[in-house]
């Protein structure tokens, strides 16, 4: 049959949730092994951020639709934190086979790291479902109804509280360790990653100044530009 | 299968871009 925006957009979904059925909402036991093979065993940290940002996603959620999506929320970061374990057990097999180390205790206990990698996994899951989509002509500025407008990138940087220059870091390592992602996610992954690169890393506060700064003390870099060049 | 761009080195992984190598 010929494709169709509706057909693509079930296409998608099917096979999000199909690659996705395999995997729990815990972690596997070979990403447990990871854990537990850390000098301080993240596993505890882990939940427990799971389940406060679990909470912040489904509240913004239903804020974002509807009172009563607030279950459709839920189902939605569930859908999340499988992708999330998914990815997160591949970028560890890849990186025990470049380092040849099994004891990743610093990247696992990094809080920064996980925010990043959840927010990724809930952009492409939301991306999938058509939540998150760019309008021609701009990010935020489309005609269409509230609820995409609301939940567009970088809606989810505001709910999990991340800055937009930490998001970057995570986004080629993640296509890299989905190779099943398709080319529409791919492409609203780039988006994602433009906008931060020309706008949202720019912005006051950004942890982008502060590392430059200290580029410029370590006499390494040439005269740090002002945000306005 | 996609255009996408990698531009990081071989050298370049999860660990390097969060400082914990």
């Amino acid at each position: 049959p010929p494709q169709t925006p509706i057909r693509a957009a079930m296409t998608s979904i099917q096979q999000l949730r199909g690659d996705l059925t395999s995997s729990g909402d815990q972690p596997s036991t070979h990403l447990a092994t990871y854990f537990k093979n850390c000098t301080v065993d993240p596993t505890q940290d882990v939940m427990k951020r799971l389940e406060t940002l679990g909470e912040a996603f489904s509240q913004r959620f239903g804020q974002a639709v509807g009172p009563h999506c607030v279950t459709l929320g839920r189902q939605r970061f569930n859908l999340g934190v499988k992708l999330y374990y998914k990815i997160m057990e591949a970028m560890l097999k890849s990186e025990e086979k470049r380092l040849s180390v099994q004891n990743f205790s610093k990247l696992l206990n990094d809080s920064t790291f996980h925010t990043s990698l959840l927010a990724c996994a809930l952009e492409v899951v939301m991306a999938t479902y058509g939540e998150s989509s760019f309008k021609t002509g701009g990010y935020n500025q489309g005609s269409g109804d509230a609820a995409e407008r609301n939940m567009c990138f970088p809606w989810i940087l505001d709910v999990v509280n991340l800055a937009a220059f930490d998001f970057y870091k995570v986004i080629e390592s993640f296509i890299k360790a989905d190779p099943t992602l398709s080319k529409d996610i791919v492409k609203h992954l780039e988006t994602c990653e433009n906008l931060i690169m020309e706008r949202i890393a720019w912005r006051t506060g950004s942890p982008l100044f502060e590392l430059l700064r200290q580029e410029h003390e370590g006499g390494t870099a040439e005269q740090v530009e002002t945000p306005a060049s | 299968s996609h255009d996408y761009h990698f531009g990081l080195e071989d050298h370049e992984g999860i660990s390097e871009l969060f400082d914990c190598d």
